[in-house]
């Protein structure tokens, strides 16, 4: 994320909005619900609130306009129809808010929809500059897509903290405020490297690592040092998170996503055609709800599935579990106990995760080879 | 047939775009020495910064790619500080 020069930020926390006028695109009901939901995006994941205001005392004032619009020095006209959607102003000059009045303004994905564009320039309102993250919602090129789905991006969230700091809500008592907001409270403060921290699912991806907890995924590549965190929305953004398992069939460059009693396959971030599908049409009885770990073995060309205290084999080649499976995990692992959190195959070696512990086990002479802290490949 | 260099097929209407949108979103940066360039030519550097910018391929020439991404609806706020 980037702020303006200086960073200009605005020096109070409540602050007041004006709808200077209104696009004949729309119903004003429906602006006005635009507006206030691109607010709260913001006001979410910060000390920050915001009130329609009247009069000319509002702080940010928004407008819509064609060509030239304003007499406000350095503002430049529209271009007419697409190309430029709108601009603001950073706060140390009035975080003023424009709209190109010869967008087709709506509500849904099928023209410009001003929920998007809002929610973007009042980012820049705030102090937000440009983000180079495509996926950020401070990128500066307007993406139709389905405004349900419109989200910060943990840049998003990580730019405006930058300068307001987290909600109030977050430093109290870690509660949820509900919102269906990315900045899950109790998730914002998982740290990657307590010692008692757990994994939903680790998997490889690419000649990647990837570790999934709640809402986040964390991305080790074996080409940089630092880890990348990132919201698993942001990749998939059908999942959002509390993914229980994951594995990658390297050979098809292939993941699939387990969450509760389905499952997803996904080349890269494009989840493929057909899915979701259910976990029991793998052959896992009816009576599993979830898998809790999953890892494919690329030398047997088998996926190990584990379920509460159980696991199963199935053949990636024929499509079937095999039949001598289900088979009790603390029998099978020795030294592990009767769980697995999460699983992956790492250079030929096999990691079968277990509340804050990591088991290296050695699959030929079924023993563990090697206990580490579940965090250990973060260099904590 | 030979394909023709991507530069080669570059209209002059795609040109006074490139130019409009590089003067818009990555104007010169303060400090930094004014080149004027010709009316027919690209500033190579702020094209490369708007290439990085956007994650496409640096060239520094205006490919197919790049004219995509300034015809694409965006902010008008600029990319760099001016």
């Amino acid at each position: 994320f980037k702020t303006f020069p200086l960073s200009p930020k605005w020096p109070k926390k409540d602050l007041t909005y004006r709808l200077q006028n209104y696009t004949p695109d729309m119903p004003r009901a429906d602006i006005e619900e635009a507006i206030r939901r691109a607010w709260t995006m913001w006001s979410d994941v910060t000390p920050l609130t915001f009130t329609e205001g009247s009069g000319d005392s509002a702080d940010i004032l928004i407008l819509f306009g064609a060509g030239v619009h304003s007499m406000i020095p350095f503002d430049p006209p529209f271009d007419g129809p697409n190309g430029e959607v709108g601009h603001a102003f950073s706060p140390a000059h009035g975080g003023y808010v424009h709209l190109d009045e010869d967008e087709d303004w709506t509500k849904d994905a099928k023209g410009t929809n001003l929920f998007h564009v809002a929610a973007h320039e009042f980012g820049h309102s705030l102090g937000l500059d440009h983000s180079k993250i495509p996926e950020a919602l401070m990128f500066p090129k307007y993406i139709r897509s389905d405004p349900a789905k419109v989200r910060l991006h943990q840049d998003d969230v990580e730019g405006i903290q930058s300068l307001y700091g987290p909600s109030e809500e977050a430093n109290g008592d870690g509660q949820s405020s509900g919102s269906e907001s990315p900045t899950n409270l109790t998730e914002q403060v998982v740290d990657l490297c307590n010692p008692h921290i757990s994994f939903d699912a680790v998997t490889s991806l690419r000649g990647e690592t990837l570790f999934f907890k709640e809402r986040f995924m964390w991305r080790k590549s074996p080409a940089q040092s630092n880890i990348e965190k990132d919201f698993i929305s942001a990749f998939w953004p059908t999942l959002d998170g509390g993914i229980d398992a994951a594995y990658e069939v390297e050979n098809k460059d292939t993941l699939f996503i387990f969450k509760g009693e389905q499952y997803w396959a996904t080349k890269g971030n494009i989840i493929q055609p057909g899915y979701p599908k259910s976990i029991h049409a793998l052959g896992i009885p009816h009576i599993v709800k979830k898998i809790d770990a999953a890892v494919y073995d690329k030398n047997t060309k088998k996926t190990l599935f584990f379920s509460s205290d159980k696991y199963w084999r199935y053949d990636e080649t024929r499509n079937y579990i095999e039949r001598r499976y289900p088979g009790k995990i603390a029998a099978d692992f020795p030294g592990i106990g009767s769980t697995v959190d999460a699983a992956l195959q790492h250079n030929g070696h096999l990691y079968l995760f277990s509340g804050s512990k990591q088991y290296e086990f050695d699959s030929k002479r079924r023993r563990v080879i090697n206990v580490k802290k579940s965090n250990s490949w973060f260099g904590c | 047939l030979p394909i023709l260099p991507q530069t080669e097929e570059v209209t002059a209407e795609d040109m006074q775009l490139a130019q409009k949108y590089l003067n818009s979103y990555y104007p010169e940066q303060e400090g930094t020495p004014v080149i004027r360039t010709r009316q027919d030519k690209i500033d190579a550097n702020k094209l490369r910064q708007m290439q990085e910018f956007f994650g496409l391929k640096v060239t520094g020439k205006l490919d197919a790619s790049t004219l995509e991404e300034m015809k694409a609806p965006r902010c008008g706020v600029p990319d760099i500080a001016g």
